[in-house]
Formats: C-alpha cells, structure tokens, sequence
C-alpha cells in the first residue's frame, strides 16, 4: 500500500 | 530555461514576475519534506534545483534586471488565487496537518501560477520564441504525469486524487497554448495573436 504521505513526486 | 533565457539576454521582458514569484512559493511549500524525508539522490537533486532557480528567476526579474521588466503588463491579480487556493487547501487534503496542508498548497496553486504568464501574454499579444519553449515545456512536464499517473495506477496501486485533479486542471489550462505552440512556433513562426 502505498504511503500517500510521504509524496515521492515532483 | 526561463531563469537561462534572462540570465543570457539580460532582460526580463515578457516574462511574468508575478508567475515566477507563485512557482518560487509553490516549490518552497512542497519541498519542506527535504527535511523530513529522503525519497533519492534524484529527487532530492530536482527539488533543490526547482528551489533555486525559481528564487534565481525571481531575483533577475525584481533585482537585477528590474528595469526590464514588463510590469504594466503583468496586472493578474495573484490574491484571486492564493485566497481561494489557500482556503481550497484547508478544506480539501489528505490529512490535516501543517506539512500536509502546505504540500496540498503548493499542488493546487502550481495548478493555476501560469495564469498570469498567460494572461500578460493575452494583453501584450506576443511572445519571445524561448518564453513559449519554456511554456511548453513546463506544460509538457505535468502533462507526462497524466500519462505516468496511469502507468503507476495499473502497476503499483498508486493514485493521488489531489495530484490528478491538479494536474489535469494544469494540463487544460495549458492546451490553448500547446495549439498556439504547435500551429505557429513549431512551423517557425513567431507567437502573435490577432488584435
């Protein structure tokens, strides 16, 4: 599940 | 390329300060997570450089070139943005929390910060070559995601409502350039619009 928090997008 | 084209021309024509001024604020609010959390050497790379150049742009065009720039011309008023984008941030995120509430910020106002390049390009009816580039460009960069969004979607589960309405809103707003882009520069013509 992916951890929407922790934003690895730019 | 905005923050080379007026560091290699010397003049800040044509170029919106106050969109440039939105970009610097919409980096700075979605990038405090460089003090929280490491994601890569890439990311970690891109978010420092997004960081200061958009302060490097901001300096050229209201410091060092400030006598070039076309400020008569960049009259969007920017609080008909903030205000709402800011309220928008509170009522609307994942989770209601200072860094979270400002990261929600930072996605929805780099949403709409072009508007007023776009507007400054709608009254003075021209563009420099190199300003749409850089327009397209920036356009293109959210409008890959639409498609990586997708890609991640089937992939890895991954799916972030605020990002994708955001990026499709940014997308849209931009597709009435990519025309203009597509129709005249690419065929080597310079942006004008009709009077």
């Amino acid at each position: 599940e992916y951890n929407v928090y922790q934003h690895d997008e730019l | 390329i905005v923050t080379f084209k007026i560091t290699i021309s010397f003049i800040a024509l044509g170029i919106s300060g106050k969109s440039q001024l939105l970009f610097a604020l919409v980096f700075t609010t979605r990038y405090l997570d460089l003090f929280t959390s490491f994601i890569s050497l890439y990311n970690t790379s891109m978010k420092l450089i997004y960081i200061a150049c958009s302060y490097a742009t901001v300096y050229l065009i209201y410091m060092k070139f400030k006598a070039t720039y076309d400020g008569n011309h960049d009259t969007f008023r920017v609080e008909f943005l903030i205000v709402p984008v800011g309220g928008l941030s509170f009522l609307v995120n994942h989770d209601f929390s200072p860094l979270e509430i400002l990261w929600t910020f930072s996605i929805y106002l780099e949403s709409v910060a072009i508007l007023p390049q776009l507007f400054m390009i709608s009254k003075t009816g021209e563009a420099e070559t190199i300003t749409t580039h850089y327009l397209f460009f920036l356009g293109l960069y959210r409008a890959l995601y639409l498609v990586n969004w997708i890609w991640r979607y089937y992939f890895e589960g991954f799916f972030d409502l605020i990002a994708v309405v955001a990026g499709v809103v940014q997308t849209v707003l931009y597709c009435d350039f990519f025309y203009l882009y597509v129709t005249k520069v690419l065929k080597g013509k310079k942006l004008s619009l009709p009077a």
